[in-house]
């Protein structure tokens, strides 16, 4: 038997948003520890790995581990039935082919069930091996998004670049060119308004800006998102949910030639 | 011209 209620429902409801054009359908794995998710687009371009802590829940119970293949879609259809007030609480028996969502609204006049049919996917797992970073940027989330929705109006590609200068994100199109530069920024009150820029090394590395706009649909999940780069590497971007745990997309580096 | 990195050559499937 699985059970899982967050009395935040609404986290759940902009996690799916998040993922849903990303990967269209994934395992969720849960055990005693929580529940987690690793899916990668179609054209294995980039990866999603989201894990959710069992302490962070307000009720987490899991007998067996399991694995539910679910359609973000058909997920995401569902969960919009949702209140953004509403408690939600996932069930689902042993072996279960289909997951029970329970939404009860605040003042407890108002209970529905959807059962939410499950999928068998057979998932490849990903080894991903704690890494020391050359560059870790920590900014808003808001800032984030609105630099790769800018630059993705200009071009197909940004160089994000990393020096003691800041963080450099170029790119050029028909158009022309931008250059967007942030520098390590300590002075809002604000610690969410703030830019750590935490530089080991120089990294210099180009990505496609349609994958880095799109994990921007994370951005209501969290004031804060992390930018970790090493050369030759996937970027990572990184949103914590809060206590619940994290989402994070890795995205393939463009090669050259 | 820079060609798109797939992830499975970055990580290994365990």
């Amino acid at each position: 038997m699985f059970e899982a209620r967050i009395t935040q429902g609404s986290v759940l409801k902009k996690l799916v948003e998040a993922l849903k054009e990303l990967v269209t359908e994934g395992n969720f794995d849960v055990s005693n520890t929580g529940l987690s998710l690793q899916a990668m687009d179609s054209s294995h371009v980039c990866l999603v790995s989201l894990t959710l802590r069992e302490d962070g829940f307000d009720h987490f119970r899991c007998d067996r581990n399991m694995a539910m293949g679910i359609h973000f879609g058909n997920l995401s259809k569902i969960l919009k039935c949702a209140g953004n007030e509403d408690t939600i609480t996932l069930k689902a028996e042993d072996n279960a082919d289909q997951l029970t969502l329970m939404f009860e609204a605040p003042s407890q006049d108002r209970i529905s069930d959807f059962d939410l049919k499950l999928m068998s996917i057979e998932s490849e797992h990903l080894g991903i091996p704690d890494q020391d970073y050359s560059a870790e940027v920590k900014l808003p989330s808001s800032e984030y998004q609105r630099i790769v929705r800018d630059l993705t109006s200009i071009g197909d590609t940004v160089l994000i670049s990393a020096t003691k200068e800041g963080i450099k994100f170029s790119t050029s199109g028909d158009v022309g060119t931008a250059n967007i530069t942030l520098r390590h920024n300590t002075t809002p009150e604000k610690p969410e308004e703030q830019t750590f820029i935490d530089l080991k090394e120089p990294v210099a590395l180009t990505f496609a800006l349609r994958y880095l706009n799109n994990f921007s649909k994370a951005t209501p999940l969290a004031p804060q998102v992390k930018l970790s780069l090493t050369k030759d590497l996937p970027i990572v971007v990184e949103y914590q949910v809060g206590e619940l745990g994290s989402v994070r997309f890795y995205l393939a580096p463009k090669i050259d030639d | 011209k820079a060609n798109q990195g797939r992830m499975d050559t970055f990580f290994t499937a365990l």
